[in-house]
């Protein structure tokens, strides 16, 4: 087999019939849950570096794993009671920066039609990497993550304001903003993409270009490319009550 | 003439059989009337044999159970390890001579976890909780 788990010494093999193969097979699908086999695109022709969102889910199974035979384990924080995570990657990006009037921003849109029915949203993060700046040296920065409610054809779109994080132009880190507050639409109207808008200041208020800021977007190497990280529990009532 | 003293009949309890309890001289493990008491296997089912590895990221396999005896509810694609082993202590308990005990009577529930791409190429993982028989009375 694979680099994956070895059977167990003296753990009998026996050769699958065509039909116990897929009787074994359709235990594994309802056991794992699975919903069946998707129609992945084209293989990649060669080997590909690991994406950041699989990467983030591959840490976020171990520590889930770990805790299996534990019950009582304390289960990494935004783990917490949840039973299904999902990263959404599928991402179209806009920019307005480079030159244009102020403000700048940078604006990322969430294909959103997958998620699963019954599932109650717990948590929802924004993760972006960010390099440390040339451009601004020891500068401080807030980074705002807004919800695109509503685009208008004549004026500013409708935002509501989802997160605020402040940080040195020389960090470079993974950057976690909370969009949680924004669940609620999206279950309503998941038929239409999740946007969020990224505003970066110094601290005396001057916009900046979110690129110079050295967060990194869709043109980022795999494995640091922006993501939607998302922690749902089963619920029969999928929509949290507005506060 | 004396008479023969009466065997006491074992009090009947409605426990089920203890994990860590082997079988002992008072258990016989080939049942009544000579049949093989059901014992579980492990299968250990590779994922990449299945060609599933560009869909499934982790875990790398899964174990399926068989069992091999006399077992009214035997292990399958529609009766898992838990089922099998809750549905055979039950009924051995209301009719011990006929249906021997369970091998696998289940004493800790773990959860399964899975990571997989979905259709458009996100990343789940989901979690069942209370689903796998890890410890069971005959090993």
């Amino acid at each position: 087999g694979g680099p994956g788990l070895r059977p167990p010494p003296g753990c009998p093999q026996r050769c699958l019939g065509a039909s116990e193969r897929r009787d074994v097979q359709r235990e594994i699908l309802s056991v794992l849950g699975l919903p069946g086999r998707p129609r992945l695109r084209a293989a990649p022709s060669g080997p590909r570096l690991p994406a950041s969102a699989p990467l983030f889910m591959l840490d976020l199974y171990h520590a889930m794993t770990g805790d299996d035979d534990k019950d009582d384990a304390p289960a990494e924080r935004r783990l917490g009671r949840a039973d299904l995570v999902m990263s959404f990657v599928n991402m179209v990006e806009r920019d307005h920066a480079l030159g244009q009037q102020e403000p700048h921003w940078k604006e990322f849109r969430f294909d959103l039609t997958q998620i699963p029915d019954g599932e109650a949203v717990t948590a929802a993060e924004f993760r972006i990497y960010k390099v440390p700046s040339i451009h601004l040296l020891n500068r401080t920065l807030h980074v705002s993550m807004f919800q695109v409610v509503q685009e208008q054809s004549n004026r500013e779109s409708d935002l509501l304001f989802l997160d605020l994080q402040t940080l040195q132009a020389g960090d470079e880190v993974w950057l976690v903003l909370d969009v949680t507050a924004a669940s609620d639409r999206w279950l309503l109207k998941r038929h239409k993409d999740l946007g969020l808008r990224l505003y970066v200041e110094t601290e005396d208020g001057h916009s900046v270009d979110p690129g110079l800021a050295g967060l990194l977007g869709q043109r980022a190497p795999r494995s640091r490319q922006p993501f939607v990280v998302t922690f749902f529990r089963a619920s029969p009532s999928p929509i949290r009550t507005p506060r | 003439a004396v008479r023969p003293l009466r065997r006491r009949q074992p009090k009947k309890t409605n426990e089920l059989p203890q994990a860590n309890r082997l079988p002992g001289i008072f258990d016989d493990v080939h049942g009544s009337h000579g049949r093989q008491v059901c014992r579980r296997h492990e299968l250990y089912v590779s994922f990449q044999d299945l060609g599933w590895l560009d869909w499934v990221i982790a875990p790398q396999g899964y174990s399926a159970y068989y069992c091999e005896g006399e077992c009214s509810f035997p292990l399958g694609s529609c009766m898992n390890a838990t089922n099998h082993a809750i549905l055979q202590s039950l009924v051995h308990l209301m009719k011990p001579d006929a249906v021997p005990k369970a091998c696998c009577a289940p004493t800790k529930l773990s959860a399964t976890s899975v990571l997989y791409y979905d259709n458009s190429n996100n990343v789940i993982l989901r979690k069942h909780r209370n689903m796998v028989v890890k410890a069971c009375g005959c090993h």
